[in-house]
């Protein structure tokens, strides 16, 4: 006869396997794992459909605690006496920043809001046709400039634009860019201080575009980002794809940053607001 | 640093006997967390655990180090050797050679078809680049710049689909006299089945000597399921990680190394052309260990 105590370890060994395997990394996922068989124990909780009915409420509660509700409502991202909203978007190379700012532009302006986006990444090869395309298929209009020009002046003009277009929505695109890149990270914060100096309160909104693929690094990449300009949300992108994206919970622990959107697939409709419970069932599916 | 923390394990352990197994079992414990922690594969790093901890075992415990410095030596030493083993350079053969890129949404692919087309043609080749991305906006854009930049000459046609891309590339390559063409492919999901085959259509059709899987460096757990059905479909020939430039510790590198046995020939450091370098299994193991 194995003891109520053989069972748990096994439980909770492939508890951990399914954690670790998740991206959640090894001190989340032990600290929670201690956390909850404390928990068990206490409340006496036996049967294993009710421990991991237990520890995946918690894992909820961890991802909602610094969010109002458990559904990222993008109505709550626009506080309508703000006008233009300016949403700066930034992240590392390559995690889905200019395809995700297609996919806003398009929810917005189907929440009846104008639009104008900002092709402030005048870096990379192709970045101001690829936002253009974009914002093409949007159907929103874009402020752009040429390549090589100073992407904090594009970010000023694009503000300036939208606050005589009488706009609801900015939203600027930024350059990929290594949180280790202290030149890089200069930049950025530039580009924060130079929309702040045209209007008080901007950016209204930070967002953090991360890929879900990204493993411990993510967490050092929230940290630096926020560091450097504030992050008030994380979009984690590509989730349409085997990555289960785990790192958000160590960051939004660690952080307090609110995971406020997904990325679910390439196309303009493919972006939903965070659901909590969604994403933990995911996890253990 | 890791030598330390095995140091205080062993603290009890004089100059002289064996590395008993109590002693190897609870350094392992402390290297396994260090590599999840540099995000290698939970599976993975048990099998290399389990393979490292036979090697340790009933080892004399050596005078001139501690057995903390001597525990990491072998792991270090049993890394390099995995991730270094039948090191194999990119096959430059046919006319023209063909080397093929793929891998996921993201992870360097186009920036990369720059910088092997300007590391070839340091070396004495005459390379063309092929735009067979026709999903991504501005794709063939982005590589007619890239090509540009780097002053090689970019097939491309918004009109045809990647197949027929790379097979005028290929032939624009036997017209002018180019030895060298690089396949620009859009990225993809290994689980996508259309998109995959797409690439193994590409592959069937135009036989390339090379076909590498790029993969991002800071990729987490995910990276032996991505990396395993790419193999699956491809059978590839080697791996590039990139964005090396960052903090990320690369435990990817020995999962994907582990799960495809393909040898990891490139690593990407940065954004500009030039930022490529050969892959170091011995830099990349004291990466890891951090
Ligand atoms: N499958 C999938 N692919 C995505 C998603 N979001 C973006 N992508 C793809 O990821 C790739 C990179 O997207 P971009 O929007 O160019 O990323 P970025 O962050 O702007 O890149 P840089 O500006 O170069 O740093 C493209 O191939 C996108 O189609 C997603 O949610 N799912
Ligand atoms: N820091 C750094 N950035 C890189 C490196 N390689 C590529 N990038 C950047 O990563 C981003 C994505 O690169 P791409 O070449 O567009 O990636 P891709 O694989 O072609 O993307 P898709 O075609 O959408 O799948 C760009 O911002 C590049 O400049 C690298 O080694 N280091
Ligand atoms: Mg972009
Ligand atoms: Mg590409």
């Amino acid at each position: 006869i194995r003891s109520q105590q053989d069972i748990n370890d096994d439980l909770f060994d492939s508890l951990e396997e399914i954690m670790i395997s998740g991206d959640l990394g090894v001190d989340f996922s032990l600290k929670l794992i201690e956390d909850v068989r404390k928990k068990v124990d206490e409340l006496g909780i036996k049967k294993s459909e009710n421990i991991v009915r237990f520890i995946k409420s918690a894992m909820v509660k961890t991802l909602n605690s610094n969010c109002q509700s458990s559904v990222s409502d993008p109505g709550a991202l626009l506080k309508s006496e703000i006008k233009p909203y300016v949403l700066m978007i930034v992240g590392v190379n390559g995690t889905g920043k200019t395809t995700s700012i297609g996919k806003l532009a398009a929810m917005y302006k189907k929440t009846g809001k104008t639009v104008l986006l900002s092709a402030a990444d005048t870096f990379r090869a192709a970045a101001l046709e690829q936002l253009e395309i974009w914002a093409e298929r949007a159907q929103v209009e874009i402020i752009r400039n040429q390549p090589g020009a100073d992407p904090a002046s594009v970010a000023f003009d694009s503000l300036k634009a939208a606050i005589s277009r009488n706009v609801d929505v900015l939203i600027v695109d930024t350059a990929g860019r290594l949180h280790t890149k202290s030149n890089l990270m200069e930049e950025l914060k530039k580009i924060r201080r130079v929309l702040a100096k045209l209007l008080l309160e901007a950016p209204h909104e930070t967002l953090l575009i991360m890929d879900a693929t990204t493993g411990q690094n993510g967490l050092n990449q929230a940290r630096q980002f926020a560091q450097a300009v504030g992050v008030t949300g994380i979009v984690l992108t590509k989730l349409d794809g085997t990555a289960r994206g785990g790192i958000v919970f160590s960051i939004v622990k660690e952080l307090g940053i609110p995971v406020k959107f997904i990325g679910i697939g390439e196309k303009l409709e493919d972006l939903e607001a965070f659901n909590a419970n969604d994403f933990v069932e995911a996890l253990f599916a | 640093e890791l030598t330390d923390k095995l140091d205080l394990i062993f603290k009890n352990l004089k100059g002289h006997g064996k590395l008993s197994e109590k002693n190897v079992a609870d350094s392992l414990k402390e290297v396994r967390r260090v590599l999840l922690e540099a995000d290698v594969n939970y599976k993975v790093a048990k099998v290399f655990i389990n393979a490292v901890q036979q090697r340790a075992l009933g080892q004399k415990v050596l005078r001139s180090v501690t057995p903390g410095q001597q525990i990491v030596k072998i792991i270090h030493d049993e890394l390099t050797n995995i991730m270094g083993k039948s090191e194999a350079p990119v096959t430059i053969s046919g006319s023209p050679s063909i080397i093929m890129l793929t891998g996921l949404q993201g992870s360097g692919k186009t920036t990369l078809a720059g910088k092997l087309g300007l590391f070839f043609a340091k070396r004495g080749h005459k390379p063309v680049l092929a735009a067979a991305d026709t999903y991504r906006p501005a794709a063939m854009r982005q590589l007619e710049v890239v090509g540009q930049k780097v002053s090689i000459p970019v097939v491309l046609d918004p009109a045809k689909k990647a197949l027929d891309i790379c097979q005028n590339a290929i032939k624009y390559c036997r017209k002018n006299g180019h030895d060298l063409v690089i396949f620009d492919t859009a990225g993809r999901l290994h689980i996508d089945k259309q998109m995959m085959d797409e690439l193994l259509q590409i592959k069937k059709k135009t036989k390339p000597q090379e076909i590498l899987y790029v993969a991002d460096g800071m990729t987490g757990q995910d990276a032996v399921n991505t990396a395993r059905e790419f193999l699956n479909w491809l059978d590839f020939d080697g791996v590039v990680l990139t964005k090396m430039d960052g903090d990320a510790r690369g435990g990817a590198a020995l999962s994907v190394r582990m799960v495809t046995d393909k040898p990891i020939k490139f690593i990407s450091t940065g954004e500009k052309f030039d930022a490529l370098e050969k892959f170091h299994p011995q830099r990349m193991a004291s990466r890891i260990l951090g």
